[in-house]
This record gives structure tokens, C-alpha cells and sequence, in this order.
């Protein structure tokens, strides 16, 4: 579902350039449950916004669902990831204007779902990660994990093919970490929802079928997550 | 350096109140480098940012470095924020139109130290977080990691008496946060310098001499950690 050849990403200005991404070679089957790991800076948010198609490559070619994101338009591009893809971003990216559930809906909304269907799938995602009665509130009277949770559930709600996560589980305990785990894998499991999503925690990386280590803008290792 | 009594914070509006902190009880002695875990949406932000100033009790009585805060009036609470508090932000809270390294040397120009002095001490300390080579940079051009880490430096580079950290490792690598956390205790070991820092990594759980559990509002456990 992701084909990634040569991927490059400079990010430069003014003579200084910074090579976020150096050359990445990456195939992710559908239905794959696949982690990535690294240190602070070396390419994590920058790939999975390639991949989600909110940055374009400097070269390499980057195939989503076969189709190649170079030679989409932008009304093709944003298409794409309004009905295939889900993205979970760093910082969340809430609406602060709108409510919880209005924040939650937003992409059904968007795929014009009726406000009816829309409410009870989001109503019930909410109570899966532990945020029900909450739904009213805006995204500042929020605590930092509670955001993040409503970022998640925005993104799976539509149940798109692909999953993108950044950091997912950053600004929450262990025991919500586990939690939203469970939820992102019965999600894989039943409903064949590709996840791929970056991590610093040992923990969640054990959760994933499949480990990537980014290191410096490539891909330092590559492999199967042993059972058990 | 922090003494609290009976501390509750209530947020409500149109009848419906949130009880997020329902009796704290709590005293941090000077020189300290103690944790605060607990569930997410427990506490935590909304306990620091009350002893830092940033935010109201409803009751209760908050003591920092002998003042009651409730007595002070706005602009001497902006100066014991700025010249006795150090604040790491959840969300790091940089400012977009200014670089690495105006951030990071924000409070000592407030206080009127030198350009010469300040900027030597925040380039080592950039230097020693890994940020070398950045200090020109804008917010927008870093990582995750990299925004916490500017957020940090700022907060510690005036050697405040204390510092009030919000998760300070969330979204770093692990070996950035050991690098991280050493530095912290150089700081608290060398200079004295009081850490009160929420986390939801037990690795840097285990590097506190005191945990402070919350838990829906109150405090659960808090105790010594056993050395080794
Ligand atoms: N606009 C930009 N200009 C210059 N450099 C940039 C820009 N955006 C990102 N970078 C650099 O690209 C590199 C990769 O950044 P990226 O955000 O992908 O890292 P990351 O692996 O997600 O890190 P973290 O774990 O801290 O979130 C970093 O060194 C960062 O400083
Ligand atoms: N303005 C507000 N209005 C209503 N409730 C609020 C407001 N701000 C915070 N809260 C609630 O207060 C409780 C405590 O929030 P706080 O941000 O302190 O939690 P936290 O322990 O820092 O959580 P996390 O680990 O997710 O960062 C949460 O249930 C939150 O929803
Ligand atoms: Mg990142
Ligand atoms: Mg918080």
C-alpha cells in the first residue's frame, strides 16, 4: 500500500541545507501493523508526511494505494487523503474552534457521512479511548493525552486503508498507551486498516509485527518483531 | 520551595464543573529532583501551572519560595515567575518568529543579563542538549524532540531555583532522555537548582529520588525511590 524508491527530503535555505531524508527505500504491504523507531531528528515526522502526502519528496518516487503522488493534482492529492488516509500529526492539530465530537467527525463530515451515522461512530470511538462526556468540551480544556486521544479517534473513524501515526502515544500513560494499542490493532486485525506509526517507547514498539529503525534520514534496520 | 495546603481547582461553565485537582497536600524542599505520574487527564499540567503562577487555585493555599501566591500582585508574580521559575511547557510554547537561540536566551534577556553573557552560556547549553548548529532556526524547522529540547534550555539557562517541567521527555528518543535527565540532576547536584517534572516514562521515573503519584486530582503515593 506504501512503495517508497529513493526518497530524498532537503529541507535548505540561504547555502545551509539539512538532509532530513537520504535516500529511504521502503515497501509496506496492506494490513501491515509497522513501527518506527529513532532518535530525535532523524526523519520520522518528515517521512510519514511524505507518505500522507503534506510534503512533497526533493527526489525518489512515493506510490500511496498505486497510485504515484508526484503525478497527482492537488485535488487528486487531497482526495487521496481524505478517503484513504488517516493521519495522527505530533502536535494533534486540533480545531481549537471546534468541539471534541466536531473535532472526532471532522473527515466523516468532510466524506459527507450523515450527521446521524457520523455521531454514533464517533460517539463510540470517544468511549473506547476513555474520553465519553467529554465531547462538548474544546481542545484547550483538554489535557495534552486527552487531545491526542481526540486526534486518534478523528483519524480511525473513517476507517481509511492507511494509518499514518506520529508519536501516538507520547503524551499518555503506559496503561491509555496499551489501550489505544489494542484499539489500533482490533482495527487491523477486523477491519484490515494498514498502520504505520513512529514511537520513542520500547513498549509500543514491542506491539508492532514489523520494527523500521530510521537513523539520520535512512533506514538502519528493517525486520520482523519475534513473537512473544 | 513549595508548600501546599488543601489545593482544588475546579473549571466549569453553563453548570457542568470539572473537578481537576480535589485536595492537594504537597511540599517540595529545596534541592529536590522529584517525579509527579499519573493517568492522563489526573493533574499534572493543571498542578504545575498553579505553582508556577499560571493559573488560579479555586481554594487552597500555594506557597513558592515563601510567597504566597495569592498575595502577590500580577507584576510581582510575572518577576518571581521570571527570576525564580523555570517552565517547560507540554506543548514547549516557543515563539514562531524568533530562532533557536532568541528562545532559548528569552528569560536571561529579560532579566537584563548581557547579550555577550547570555549568549555564550545558551550556545554551551544548546551544545550539551544536542542542538548545535540550530541556533538559527525557527521553531517550524525542528523536530519534535528538537522544540522540547529549545523549550528545556530555556528554562534552565537562568539557573531559576526552580524548575517546573510538563513531561520534558515526551517526544525524545531514549537515549536523548538519559541525556537529558543527567543533565538535569548535573544541574540540581552542581547548583541546587529544584526539579518538579511530570512524566509517563518509568525510565525517567526511576531516575527521581521522589515520586508523586496523581490520581484523578488527589495524590495517591508519594514517596523516596529506592536507590539501585
Ligand atoms: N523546515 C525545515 N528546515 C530545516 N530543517 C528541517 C526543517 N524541518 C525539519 N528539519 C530537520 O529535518 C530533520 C528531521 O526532522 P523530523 O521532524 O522528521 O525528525 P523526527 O525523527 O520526527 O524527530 P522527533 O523524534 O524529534 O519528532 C531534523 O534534523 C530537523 O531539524
Ligand atoms: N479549561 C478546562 N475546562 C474543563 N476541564 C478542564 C480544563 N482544563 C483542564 N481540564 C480537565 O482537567 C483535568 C486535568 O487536566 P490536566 O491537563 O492537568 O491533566 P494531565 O494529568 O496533565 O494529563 P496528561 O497526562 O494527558 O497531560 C482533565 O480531566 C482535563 O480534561
Ligand atoms: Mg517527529
Ligand atoms: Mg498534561
Amino acid at each position: 500500500i506504501v512503495n517508497i524508491q529513493g526518497l530524498t527530503k532537503d529541507y535548505g535555505q540561504n547555502g545551509v541545507v539539512t538532509h532530513a531524508l537520504r535516500g529511504v527505500d521502503l515497501t509496506i504491504e496492506s494490513g501491515e501493523f509497522t513501527a518506527m523507531a529513532g532518535p530525535s531528528g532523524s526523519g520520522k515526522s518528515t517521512l510519514l508526511n511524505i507518505i500522507g502526502g503534506l510534503d512533497r519528496p526533493t527526489t525518489g518516487r512515493v506510490e500511496v494505494n498505486g497510485q504515484e503522488l508526484n503525478r497527482l493534482s492537488s485535488t487528486k492529492l487531497s482526495r487521496l487523503r481524505r478517503d484513504r488516509i488517516g493521519f495522527i500529526f505530533q502536535s494533534y492539530n486540533l480545531i481549537p474552534v471546534l468541539t471534541v465530537l466536531e473535532n472526532a467527525e471532522y473527515v466523516l463530515m468532510l466524506q459527507g457521512v450523515s450527521a446521524a451515522q457520523r455521531r454514533e461512530r464517533v460517539r463510540d470511538l470517544l468511549k473506547e479511548v476513555g474520553l465519553e462526556g467529554m465531547e462538548d468540551r474544546f481542545p484547550r480544556e483538554l489535557s495534552g493525552g486527552q487531545q491526542q486521544r481526540v486526534a486518534i479517534t478523528r483519524a480511525i473513524a473513517p476507517e481509511p486503508a492507511l494509518v499514518l501515526a506520529d508519536e501516538p502515544t507520547a503524551n499518555v500513560d503506559s496503561k491509555t498507551a496499551i489501550a489505544l494499542l489494542d484499539l489500533m490493532r482490533q482495527l487491523n486485525e477486523e477491519k484490515g486498516v494498514t498502520f504505520f506509526f513512529s514511537t520513542h517507547d520500547p513498549n509500543v514498539m514491542k506491539q508492532a509485527r514489523r520494527l523500521v529503525l530510521l537513523r539520520d534520514g535512512r533506514i538502519s534496520r528493517d525486520g520482523g518483531m519475534v513473537e512473544g
